[in-house]
């Protein structure tokens, strides 16, 4: 089972 | 007052086609430095970045920063009436809420003029910082947009790992499993098919191939496709829009649970 990571975890918001 | 003009308006054509399917709305930023877009998918998950510098428009006024909010399947609509080699131009003045896509014919005996409404979009940014990757990739995207596809068919999972023979795209479903090898093969008569592999440490991730797939659709803009890569990092998929440049897809990894 595979689980979709999201780009927030890695790059800030501005 | 913005107004950008296009000679080869193609690429403006093959621009949208290459983002309207992974994200909807999205902001437009134009300043003295160029045209560029960054937003994420609905599920935050890939994000596209666009940057067509300045200078390689024929012409190009930006007299103050500004941001223009467009839905992208309305503004594909009407860069589809563009012919191939129409000389596309945005206009947009200061204080307006649309936006004017002119397209000339070649011969200038066509003037097309489109007028789409701006739309409000509160622009969500994400900080993204130039990295050193692991293993950089480059190869033809002909080439990576028939393996992502191909892979599509075999199951919905991608897992791509460089190691110091090549890089390998597995994948695997109900009904079995397939493993694709692409070597270094820097010996060929025309640079665009080589595939080069920079690797300074192995890397092994895994993607989700339906949003390969939608990046794949840049594969018209470019010859080469550069893959980067990093163990704890998104991967960039990046194609170079000629002389102008490029449209950057950041994907982030699933992870064996």
């Amino acid at each position: 089972y595979t689980l979709q990571l999201h780009l927030p975890e890695f790059f800030v918001w501005k | 007052m913005f107004e950008l003009r296009l000679v080869q308006g193609s690429l403006l054509k093959k621009v949208l086609e290459s983002i309207k399917d992974l994200v909807n709305d999205a902001n437009f930023d134009c300043s003295s430095t160029g045209f560029s877009l960054q937003a994420m998918d609905s599920s935050h998950v890939a994000l596209v970045a666009l940057l067509l510098r300045s200078e390689g428009f024929e012409h190009y006024r930006c007299d103050r920063n500004l941001t223009m909010g467009m839905n992208l399947a309305n503004m594909a609509k009407m860069l589809k009436c563009a012919g191939n080699d129409d000389i596309i131009t945005i206009k947009a003045d200061d204080g307006t809420d649309t936006v004017t896509f002119m397209f000339e014919s070649p011969s200038q005996d066509k003037i097309s003029d489109f007028e789409m409404k701006l739309m409000d979009i509160d622009s969500e940014h994400l900080g993204i910082p130039e990295a050193e990757y692991e293993a950089i990739i480059r190869m033809p995207s002909a080439e990576f947009a028939r393996i992502c596809r191909d892979l599509s068919s075999i199951g919905d999972t991608v897992v791509i790992s460089v190691t110091k023979e090549g890089v390998r795209f597995s994948a695997r479903g109900d009904i079995g499993a397939a493993n694709i090898v692409c070597r270094q093969n820097a010996t060929v008569d025309k640079p665009e098919d080589a595939t080069i592999i920079e690797m300074q440490e192995p890397v092994t991730l895994t993607f989700a191939l339906r949003y390969m797939n939608s990046f794949t659709k840049a594969t018209p803009l470019a010859e080469q496709v550069t893959i980067s890569m990093s163990s704890d990092l998104p991967v960039v998929v990046e194609y170079k829009v000629a002389g102008m440049g490029y449209i950057r897809y950041y994907l982030a990894p699933k992870i064996e649970e």
